[in-house]
């Protein structure tokens, strides 16, 4: 049974592609198949895995609106053990048009069922999800078993964090009562601005072990792999960026085998 | 009549919420009497401009819902001659609650008819949108003149831009005919990254004279600021940030002389 982990935070720009895209190819280096989903309309997962727009005729917008089977929507990426469902052109409509539907927090999960019952290779599931708290993060946390929640070293970034808390606290009252909280990993953090270890002392403060050791460093190679469509550990292995998102991956495993 | 200017990109943390509080605030330096709206339900404007959550009881939630003026939506800044349209905590279900609303894409616009025909004292309104192209956004781009597109110097959001431009189109020729583009100004511009070259190069390859010649450069002070409460300006008007805002909002007030 696969372990499936929402990619979430509402706030925009701070690192959730980037997360989603190299946490799962760090995953499948590990030796765990592993799934990526980009729930986003802005189809950033699919580009920073290399897929082109043509070859993104389905998809999970397919897979919500229940037009396509799961192994349809899923295809294998230029790295070995890793696994995409993209996001096609519809998605950006889905939104207002889920709104209809019966049932229509429960769409992903609905379509993720031969995923959760073993039937498929994957041991994780990772979703990357767009900038909000609408209908699209909502389907990923109530298909999800865990909330990985990338944080900017930034003061706005910080001050969403409740309002994000409080949304997972009534999606596991209402609709997905194990969701958990996989864990808050710090992301751009820059040595040279008081703001990053600000703002890395408030969220250790308040959510204690819940934050990684592992912490992302702010790093140009980084923002430079998806323009040549490669996650950042096929484009420069030996990068800060490349090997914190190796660590990242080892800490998750070891607190996976821990509990 | 005043300009209803949207500042508008689906793209997350692009620098929307930071162009739009201290655009706002240069122009009402300068001498225009402006008002910014909250359409984020992030609310991260108001705390931008220093609003304590207590005092966002009504805003552009109560606009949107119609229950209530324009006169008790709109309150003064600590900014002399800057007027705050804060976004309250319901504003996080309004993607949803609108969808059933006759005339969904129209409610803010009908709630500023009184600013439209010229019965406020303000020169500029500037709408900071959420991060999505959702009915907050469109509800925005109904109610504007015009479009500013805050560009980081980045792959993925350069990637984004032609979404953006294919919603515009979309809301010019079914709901705003009049719709323009304000201009795009480049954002988060760092000298030492070859990307943002490239990025500038590649925008303004493609939009020309849309592109504007001020640049907002990276800079520490501006990410700093909203931890005061306050925009840039106000913080540490010698930065290079607060500069080059001073800068974008000369450069708008030239151009629109100019028209
Ligand atoms: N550690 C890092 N160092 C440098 N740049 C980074 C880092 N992480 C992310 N970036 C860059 O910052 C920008 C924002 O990151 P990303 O797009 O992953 O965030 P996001 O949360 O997915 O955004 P959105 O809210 O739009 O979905 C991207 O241009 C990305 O390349
Ligand atoms: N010129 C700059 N230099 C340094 N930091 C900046 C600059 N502009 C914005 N920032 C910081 O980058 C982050 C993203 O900016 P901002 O929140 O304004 O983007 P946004 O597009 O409004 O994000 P969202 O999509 O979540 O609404 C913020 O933490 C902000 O303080
Ligand atoms: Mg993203
Ligand atoms: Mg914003």
């Amino acid at each position: 049974q696969p372990r499936i982990i929402a990619v979430a935070n509402q706030k925009g720009g701070v690192g959730k592609t980037t997360t989603a895209v190299n946490l799962a190819t760090a995953l499948a280096a590990a030796g765990a198949t592993t799934l990526l989903i980009d729930l986003d309309p802005q189809g950033n997962a699919s580009t920073g895995v290399g897929l082109a727009w043509a070859a993104r005729a389905e998809g999970s917008y397919s897979l919500l609106a229940g037009s396509t089977s799961f192994d349809a929507a899923a295809q294998p990426t230029a790295v070995p053990d890793l696994w995409l469902v993209p996001a096609e052109t519809p998605l950006s409509g889905a939104e207002v048009e889920l709104v209809e539907f019966p049932r229509r927090e429960f769409l992903l999960r609905t379509s993720l069922e031969p995923v959760r019952a073993g039937l498929t290779a994957f041991s994780y599931v990772l979703i990357d999800c767009p900038p909000s708290l609408g209908l699209l993060t909502l389907n990923a946390l109530v298909a999800a078993d865990t909330v990985l929640v990338p944080l900017q070293c930034e003061f706005f970034a910080l001050e969403g964090l409740s309002q994000l808390m409080r949304t997972i606290e009534l999606v596991r009252r209402h609709l997905n009562p194990p969701l958990g909280l996989e864990g808050i990993v710090l992301t751009m953090f820059d040595r040279r601005n008081n703001l990053s270890e600000l703002v890395a002392a408030d969220a250790r403060g308040v959510f204690g072990r819940q934050v990684y050791d592992t912490v992302i460093p702010r790093n140009i190679r980084v923002s430079e792999a998806p323009s040549h469509g490669k996650p950042v550990l096929l484009y420069d292995f030996r990068s800060p960026g490349s090997q914190a998102y190796i660590r990242l991956a080892a800490e998750i495993l070891k607190r996976e085998r821990a509990h």
